[in-house]
């Protein structure tokens, strides 16, 4: 766009994709087809950010942390850590 | 350990594999040979064997592919995502996808191609991802030298509960992880570290920073990949700002964080007699400038700024510290000595020569 972004919300915006792509690949989120219609039901986000922090013994908060994202970004297998 | 969901298993013992090509990174043979040996992690614990074949369809095919490769589960490139495995079925079932945008090694350089399809395997055969850090089946990848793998228990236990024990006359038996909390947990080595503190055991180490309560545990080849686990003695010259780890009868130093170029030396260049074979403990007080090794029931001093063995030594333990014979690791920290035999602790006043207090070798952790 004409307007530079903060880099600070450049970062944000990647780590919320990280998360999001990550949530979707290894812990079954679904993905929102529809990001431009607001649903009235409960966001399943930081609920599955919680699964994969108790998964891998990180403290539980369903926030993406630095210590969550650290986790995130660590070369892994492909298959979902729960689920077929 | 967790089984996949639905618990699949392979209804035969006898299964079949091919190689369906091979990454260009690699020499075919090296290639091979990662992959028998992977696929002896399991069969070494189960009736499991694995036959390769040439041509046909096998049980286990395994590729090297890129990016969509029409399985609905596309690679992302370097890094990321390194692989996946398919649960045991008829067609795609059990076959071994790698991502060949890796940059798939031997050894410790990039991504080790043995540990990973070890790792695959276990899906291969109906295991999914195990929430122990130590296991071959946790999701992130870790590096182990191959000379040194031995399947973690916690995988022979998993992969035992589907297709039953190895057919040896001596069951297999692997490595735990430690349990900072654990109370029968000894240590191999401790040391401090710019502050912090470091306890070895096996292939871990526990690092305590004394301003958190958690303790981390990591593998010592995350920070040092060219260490070998198992070290066995270390402490802290915090003048040079050095740490010198020990294993039989070799040495390293680490400046700051790194391993010093060099390394790993002999230790009968700092004066031990061919006799010694390896060093069990080490201290050194940053007052006097004088390290402590301990070797046996026994234990030599040596003068950091002279850089030589004392004359005098060694001597027996028993006679300068107390009631303390022999021991695993020591550290000083804030004046006092700590030295740990097995499960119990001492404090020791290296000014008044005398135990203070005797505790439990994992009272630094928040237990």
């Amino acid at each position: 766009s004409a307007f530079p972004v903060a880099p600070e919300a450049e970062e944000e915006r990647k780590n919320i994709a990280l998360v999001e792509t990550y949530l979707q690949n290894f812990y079954n989120l679904q993905k929102d087809d529809q990001p431009h219609v607001r649903l009235k039901s409960v966001n399943p986000l930081p609920e599955k950010l919680k699964e994969m922090q108790e998964f891998f013994g990180l403290k539980v908060t369903g926030k993406p942390d630095l210590e969550t994202l650290e986790m995130m970004k660590k070369p892994r297998c492909g298959v979902p850590d729960i689920g077929k | 350990y967790v089984f996949t969901e639905g618990n699949p298993k392979w209804k035969r013992n006898n299964l079949t594999y091919r190689i369906v090509n091979y990454t260009p990174l690699m020499r075919r043979a090296d290639v091979d040979e990662a992959i028998q040996k992977a696929l002896s992690v399991w069969s070494n614990v189960t009736p499991l064997t694995f036959q390769k074949i040439e041509d046909k369809m096998a049980d286990i095919m395994i590729s090297f592919v890129v990016r969509d490769h029409q399985d609905n589960s596309p690679f992302d490139g370097p890094n990321g995502q390194l692989a996946h495995a398919f649960q045991p079925g008829e067609a795609i079932g059990g076959d071994v996808h790698l991502d060949n945008e890796e940059y798939w090694t031997k050894d410790g350089r990039g991504y080790n191609l043995f540990i990973v399809i070890a790792h695959e395997l276990g899906h291969s055969l109906g295991l999914s991802h195990s929430t122990d850090p130590g296991a071959l089946m946790y999701p992130t990848y870790a590096y182990t030298d191959p000379k040194e793998f031995h399947l973690p228990q916690d995988d022979i236990d998993g992969i035992q509960a589907i297709y039953g024990q190895s057919n040896a006359p001596v069951q297999p038996t692997g490595p735990t992880t430690p349990q900072a909390c654990d109370p029968s947990l000894t240590f191999d080595a401790v040391t401090t570290l710019r502050g912090e503190m470091m306890f070895f055991k096996g292939r871990y180490i526990l690092r305590k920073h004394p301003q958190r309560i958690e303790t981390e545990l990591n593998f010592i080849s995350l920070f040092w990949p060219k260490l070998p686990s198992g070290i066995q003695a270390a402490y802290e010259n915090i003048e040079r700002d050095e740490v010198l780890l020990f294993k039989e009868d070799k040495y390293w130093v680490l400046r700051g964080y790194d391993i010093a170029p060099g390394y790993p030396k002999s230790i009968y260049r700092l004066g031990f007699p061919k006799t010694v074979k390896r060093v069990n403990a080490a201290y050194s007080d940053e007052n006097t400038g004088k390290t402590y090794f301990f070797v046996a029931d026994r234990y030599w001093r040596y003068d950091e700024n002279k850089r030589s063995m004392d004359h005098g030594y060694p001597r027996k333990i028993l006679s300068d510290f107390g009631k303390i014979g022999r021991v695993d690791a020591a550290f000083q920290k804030d004046g006092y000595v700590y030295f740990f035999h097995g499960t119990t602790q001492f404090q020791f006043d290296p000014r008044g020569k005398r135990i203070v207090r005797q505790m439990k070798s994992n009272s630094w952790f928040d237990c």
